[in-house]
């Protein structure tokens, strides 16, 4: 069973994968994502940080064997138990076919949308509508999917859906309203399965799903 | 913790680059 | 052994990943690119191709047994042998790494800078000359990597490089001119180990290096 650190800084929906996937599989995490153990800006410049992780990005995962991973995806994979990367090679194949879905047609309009929202980037009255049909398209598709299904593959939580769960945290919490929600029942319904999960919720804490989509915060 | 979110590098054109591949290919493929 | 059929267009750089791990791994792959087998704008709208692929995708594949999937990083997963995915759980970990930083680090920026050279986006020189800082960074990176590497993970090809390479085809085909990339010369020391694999020529056939920089095909 993998041990070892995260780096990351706080609320990093991308750092939740791993962490999530290690309260399902055991692996020893210990995160580190506030100061003195780690200062995002500051601790990922230094020569021996760099040394290890060559682009200075985080998530970064260092095990306690000194094994080192860069890239949100590879590290949750990593940290993973077989269950929950797929017990057939069709099962993970799929779930790697949820990851990429995620990073491709989740990520983008997500953040397009949330971002102003959090006041974190300029607001673009275009930008965010594309967004918005993006996400309509994304969820739509996801809808579908789950509509004879509980989690996206197989009978139990996968890393697929930890994956897509977390690419979609800011999008409940932030824009998601009930009425633009309602649209999407099966996907409501998944999402709060999976938030709903011990798992989850000792990282994720507990989440509220926004009653009114935020606006921009200039 | 919240401003780092914009560290990373996320490709907000995805959609539009999608979009343009797309039309490029089907425009080639008759 | 996998087999089935892969629809794409023709030269689609996403397909190639697929189709050159089926070369290593053996898996018989029919690739329906062309009419009347497949005809992109068209047979991916129809009802029967869209029951098994919603979002109308490609690549996307079929196995004989009837297993559908999308997304061309979990079909190439999906085709590849073990020893293409990494023969640790180390070394899996590594190709995801990789697999995701060519998604993220390098495909964005590829395509900023090659699309207007083959007509594909309208030219905007600021998005060119972000998109070249942004590759200067990835092969920078990939050089540091390669300076005491044959190959991305482990000592033979693996996913990683074939997904890394497919990522960087059209840069090296358009746009990286031997002035601009000989400051990563294990990288192009790389680039060229790969194409000039059996499995890759097969699929790629002879891969020829710009000799000079494409501009915008207005």
């Amino acid at each position: 069973m993998a041990a070892g650190t995260l780096y990351t800084y706080p609320e990093n929906w991308r750092a939740f994968k791993a962490q999530i996937a290690a309260q399902y599989s055991g692996a020893k995490l210990k995160v580190a994502s506030t100061p003195p153990a780690f200062s995002f800006g500051q601790t990922n410049r230094t020569p021996a940080f760099l040394s290890n992780f060559p682009t200075g990005k985080v998530p970064a995962y260092q095990g306690d064997d000194g094994f080192c991973l860069t890239e949100s995806n590879a590290i949750a994979y990593y940290l993973c138990s077989d269950a929950l990367r797929g017990t057939s090679p069709q099962a993970s194949a799929q779930v790697l076919q949820w990851v990429s879905f995620a990073d491709a047609d989740i990520v983008p309009s997500a953040s397009a949308w949330v971002f102003p929202t959090l006041g974190i980037m300029q607001f673009n009255k275009q930008a965010t509508e594309q967004a918005k049909e993006e996400m309509k398209r994304a969820l739509a598709y996801l809808n579908q999917h789950l509509n004879t299904r509980t989690f996206l593959v197989g009978e139990r939580v996968s890393l697929a859906d930890i994956t897509v769960a977390c690419s979609l945290l800011w999008a409940y919490k932030q824009v998601l309203e009930p009425a633009f929600r309602q649209a999407y029942p099966n996907v409501n319904r998944w999402f709060v399965t999976c938030i709903n999960q011990p798992q989850f919720k000792t990282v994720l804490g507990e989440v509220k799903l926004c009653e009114k989509m935020a606006q921009f915060d200039a | 913790g919240i401003q780092c979110l914009t560290q990373d590098s996320i490709w907000f054109d995805k959609p539009r680059y999608d979009e343009a591949e797309r039309r490029f290919y089907e425009g080639m493929n008759g």
